[in-house]
C-alpha cells in the first residue's frame, strides 16, 4: 500500500457530548502536501457497479477515491489545474460519473465539469461557465445554477450538463439587482429555487418559468446569511441560515445556525430557533454543511460542532486533533459519513 | 412563534405567486 492509500490513525478519545455518535473509520492522506480546500462524496461507476466514492480537492488537484474494502479508499483518478486554483467542489445531487468544481481566487472565475473517459475522443475537463461568479449550486437533473456579474447587471443562469460534460441546455432566471450570496433548493418543491442576497433579502424563483416570484427582507440581524436548507410546510417556508458575521456572544450562547420561518405570501418572517454552542465553548461559524436534520460547522476555535436540528441542541464536538484545526466539514451525499478536513490535506471519515 | 404575526397563509403560495409575478 502506498502512502496515497487510506490509513487509520490513533486519534485521542473525546470527552465531549455524545462522542459515541461519531466514530472515526478512516483517514485519507494527501501525499502532495499542498493545501487542502474541500471534500465531497459522489457515485461513480466502476466495472459496471455504482460505488460511493470520495472526492478531495487541493489547490491544484482534485482526486477521486474509490472504496476498497470496509472503510478503505484508494485514489483512482486525479484532475490537475495549472492556472487557476480550486475554490470548492460543487456537489451534484443524484448524478453518477460527474464532479463539478469552482476555480478562482477570491471570486469564482470558472466552473468545470470533471469526467473520466479512457478514450482520447472526450475531454476529461469541460469548462461550463466563466466570469465573475458569486454563487453556484448543483441541482437535481444534472443542472447547475450560478450567478455572475456583468458590467451593468447580474446574470442568473442554469446549465444542464450533458453526458460528455458539455452544457446541453442553458436557461436564464430573472435577474436580481442585489448580489446573490447563496442558492438553495426548496426541499419537496422541484420548481422552487431560493437565494440569499448581501442586502439581507431572500428571493424565490420559479425554475420552470424563470420568474422571480418574491423578494423577502429578513432584517439586519441576518447579515451576510448563508442558506443551508429550505423546506416548505403548511404554506410557510422554513430556512436554516448561518451567519459568518454573527456576534460571538448572545444571552443564550454563541449562535451558529438559525431556523427562520417566512410567509412567502406576505414576505413576513420571524426567528424560530437559534442553534448555539454549549456553555463554555467559544467561536462562530467559519464553514459548514446541513444534511437532513443535522448541521455541522467548523468554528473559529478550530473545533467542529454538530447539531440535531430537531432536538435543537449541539450533540457532538470534535476538537482540533494532531494540533491541527479543522478547516472544512461536509456530510457525505452517498451515505451517513461526516467528512472532516484539515489544511495539510488530511481527510477524516467519521 | 406566533403564526398570526406572519399574516394570512396559503398552502398554494408557489402557484399563486407564479400566477401573480411578471412572466
Amino acid at each position: 500500500h502506498s502512502i496515497e492509500q487510506t490509513e487509520i490513525t490513533d486519534v485521542p478519545a473525546y470527552d465531549t457530548l455524545n462522542p459515541g455518535n461519531l466514530q472515526l473509520v478512516s483517514k485519507l492522506k494527501n501525499p502532495s502536501g499542498s493545501c487542502s480546500v474541500d471534500v465531497s462524496a459522489t457515485w461513480w461507476e466502476i466495472a459496471g457497479v455504482k460505488e460511493p466514492c470520495i472526492v478531495t480537492a487541493c489547490e491544484y488537484a482534485v482526486s477521486l477515491w474509490k472504496p476498497l474494502d470496509i472503510w478503505q479508499w484508494e485514489k483512482m483518478y486525479s484532475w490537475h489545474f495549472t492556472e487557476i486554483p480550486v475554490l470548492q467542489i460543487v456537489p451534484m445531487p443524484d448524478v453518477c460519473n460527474l464532479v463539478c468544481v469552482a476555480l478562482g481566487s477570491l471570486e469564482i472565475r470558472e466552473i468545470r465539469a470533471l469526467l473520466c473517459f479512457s478514450d482520447a475522443k472526450n475531454e476529461n475537463q469541460v469548462l461550463l461557465n466563466s466570469g465573475n461568479i458569486q454563487a453556484v449550486l448543483g441541482l437535481t437533473k444534472r443542472r447547475l445554477v450560478s450567478s455572475s456579474r456583468t458590467l451593468c447587471d447580474q446574470q442568473v443562469e442554469i446549465v444542464t450538463i450533458a453526458e460528455d460534460g458539455g452544457s446541453k441546455e442553458k436557461q436564464f432566471l430573472m435577474p436580481v439587482e442585489e448580489t446573490i450570496q447563496t442558492f438553495a433548493e426548496v426541499q419537496g418543491m422541484q420548481e422552487a429555487l431560493l437565494g440569499t442576497t448581501i442586502m439581507n433579502n431572500i428571493v424565490i424563483w420559479n425554475l420552470k418559468t424563470g420568474q422571480l416570484l418574491k423578494k423577502m427582507p429578513i432584517g439586519d440581524s441576518y447579515q451576510a446569511s448563508i442558506c443551508h436548507k429550505a423546506y416548505s410546510e403548511m404554506g410557510l417556508l422554513f430556512v436554516v441560515l448561518s451567519h459568518p458575521c454573527a456576534k460571538e456572544k448572545e444571552p443564550s450562547g454563541s449562535p451558529v445556525f438559525q431556523l427562520i420561518v417566512i410567509n412567502p405570501k406576505t414576505a413576513l418572517s420571524m426567528g424560530v430557533m437559534l442553534y448555539c454552542l454549549p456553555q463554555g465553548q467559544a467561536g462562530r461559524f467559519l464553514e459548514g454543511d446541513v444534511k437532513d436534520n443535522f448541521a455541522a460547522a467548523v468554528l473559529t476555535s478550530g473545533t467542529i460542532a454538530i447539531w440535531d436540528l430537531l432536538l435543537g441542541h449541539c450533540t457532538a464536538l470534535l476538537p482540533p486533533i494532531s494540533d491541527q484545526n479543522w478547516s472544512f466539514v461536509k456530510w457525505s451525499g452517498t451515505d451517513s459519513h461526516l467528512l472532516a478536513g484539515q489544511k495539510d490535506g488530511n481527510i477524516f471519515v467519521y | 412563534c406566533n403564526q398570526a404575526d406572519l399574516g394570512p397563509i396559503s398552502i398554494n403560495w408557489f402557484e399563486e405567486l407564479s400566477s401573480e409575478a411578471p412572466p
